[in-house]
């Protein structure tokens, strides 16, 4: 199933990653 | 860890997404250490502030003292902010050499002080902004920036 792998392709981790970057708190340390 | 050669090259793309008035195509052009602190000066004006700015010398030509002298007032604000602003140590593994940088336009040393200067960026006020812009890059360039963003957080103390 194509939807299963959607997280695990470049694209998928790339999304993933920056999207949890966004969700930090500005100026947290980390 | 990442490649700081390939790293030098995909961060030169990156930080051609700030339109700095001074040219920042290749490693060359970076070695004045111009187009950092006109960039640095977008990411946060109020710590990279016009004081600061103005004394970064414009048109330093060929003179590697002029560069280093530039370089090291980048170097030095961008440690500071990551201390003070950021509340947060730079780890002596990150720490580039500016007298290579000046000299020999040494893409390793050159990206080591990009990759600070994006660790600026994405933790900055304005990271919604940046982060967003980073994720418009060539996904091969999004790959890279990602990485050096994982070694920066590898390596900070609090």
């Amino acid at each position: 199933d194509p939807n299963m792998k959607a997280g695990t392709t470049s694209e998928g981790v790339l999304a993933n990653f920056f999207n949890s970057l966004l969700s930090k708190k500005t100026g947290s340390p980390g | 860890e990442v490649n700081k050669t390939v790293l030098c090259e995909s961060l030169i793309i990156w930080l051609q997404t700030f339109s700095t008035p001074s040219p920042c195509k290749t490693v060359h052009d970076l070695t004045s250490g111009v187009a950092m602190a006109q960039a640095l000066h977008q990411i946060d004006p109020s710590w990279f502030n016009e004081a600061w700015l103005s004394r970064i010398k414009e048109d330093v030509g060929d003179n590697w003292r002029l560069k280093v002298n530039n370089l090291k007032k980048v170097l030095q604000l961008t440690v500071d902010y990551y201390n003070e602003v950021l509340a947060q140590q730079v780890s002596d593994v990150l720490l580039p050499d500016m007298n290579l940088i000046a000299e020999h336009a040494h893409p390793v040393h050159l990206g080591m002080l990009l990759q600070l200067i994006l660790g600026c960026a994405i933790k900055c006020e304005k990271k919604h902004e940046y982060i967003q812009i980073i994720m418009t890059l060539e996904e091969s360039v999004q790959h890279v920036v990602m990485t050096a963003i994982q070694e920066l957080m590898s390596k900070e103390t609090t």
